[in-house]
């Protein structure tokens, strides 16, 4: 079993991805992301830290072992189980295809849409706009997909949900309020059978779904 | 030809900016 | 073996990876670039098309069994063998280490800095100067690693080598002149192995390196 110690900051959906899949397989890991054990901004740029971790970045693992890995789909694709990352050839592409969808489809509007509203970022009405265009999209492609199925891939949970969920938590929290998502049944039915399973409330806690669509904190 | 594909080709120009805010974010948050 | 057609636009690097893998599985890909096979922003708006590839993006993979797939990334590993996976545990995270950063970190300032060379993109200096900044870091990353390796995972040549390779070609063969290029020996000459590999060629044909970096086409 890969067990071993997840380097992050507080609160990092990149983090729950791998943290999840451990949920699923038992791999036991140390979360490491406050000092002493790790403060993001200063241990993450000294040289012992670079060595291990090239690019600086997290979430960042370490297996008791020694082994070093770093970006977050390859540390939740290490600690899942056979049956996490897809038991069949064709399973397992089906993972990875989800899970890039995740990365180039979902990730770029919501952090595009979200930002502003943490007050991460500046607004801009434009690239505003246009996100929420390419949020509906990908929720309609999902929608469409989870019309005869209870998951991404196959009959069971699979780490193509767990990826594809973790990228829309901040959209289900801060921005998909009830009337923009109520034409995704499917896609909000599968989210919430999610978030409900006992080894995603030992990640996320209770996730409350955006109520009111957060405008942009000037 | 196939250049004028390429320009077709979904690219997060901007990711850098948004990595770059969000490092910030939570370095703050984590003082 | 999965044996089957490549939906995709004449000389698209994304389509390169799945093909180069199938070039050493031994897969058969029937390539469907022009038409009347395939005809790049007609075929893939057709009803036929999104049943089968929801996003419509290419490339798209169809097995003769009629298993399809999108996502660059999951069809090379679906056509690739178990060595090109990594044949450990730690060696298919690793894999896919590579896979993620290939994606997340050389294809945003790689596409920043080429496109406007190629003329198909407004050019922004700044923008071009981060990027020139960010390629930089990637190749330095990338040479500190191979000091001691002759591929990124393993004694062998994997997806990994496959994947961050086609990710570089546009940057070695558009604006990576000698000049720029000196300071990053490992890379260079991993690089060189890697297209001057049979199984590379047969799909890549020969690549010239850049001479002269290119600017923009105004």
């Amino acid at each position: 079993m890969a067990n071993g110690t997840l380097y992050t900051y507080p609160d990092n959906w990149r983090a729950f991805k791998p943290l999840i899949a451990a949920q699923y397989s038992g791999a036991k890991i140390k979360v490491a992301s406050s000092p002493p054990q790790f403060h993001f901004g200063q241990t993450n740029k000294t040289p012992e830290f670079l060595q291990k971790f090239p690019l600086g970045k997290v979430p960042a693992f370490q297996g008791d072992d020694g082994f070093c890995l770093f970006e977050s789909n390859a540390i939740a694709h290490y600690l899942s189980s056979e049956a996490l990352r897809g038991s069949t050839k064709e399973a397992a592409a089906q993972v990875l295809q989800w899970v890039s969808f995740a990365d180039s489809e979902i990730v770029p509007p919501a952090s595009t849409w979200v930002f502003p509203t943490l007050g991460i970022m500046q607004y801009n009405k434009q690239a505003t706009e246009h996100a929420k265009e390419e949020v509906r999209k990908v929720l309609s492609v999902l929608n469409e997909h989870l019309q005869s199925r209870t998951f991404l891939v196959g009959e069971r949970l699979t780490l193509a949900d767990i990826t594809v969920v973790c990228s829309l938590l901040w959209l289900y929290k801060q921005v998909l309020e009830p009337s923009f998502r109520q034409s995704f049944l499917n896609t909000n039915r599968w989210f919430i059978t999610c978030i409900n399973q006992p080894q995603f409330k030992a990640v996320l806690g209770e996730v409350k779904l955006c109520e009111k669509m957060a405008q942009f904190d000037a | 030809m196939s250049t004028e594909y390429l320009s077709q080709e979904k690219i997060w120009f901007d990711k850098y900016r948004y990595d770059d805010a969000e490092r910030q974010y939570y370095e703050q948050m984590n003082g």
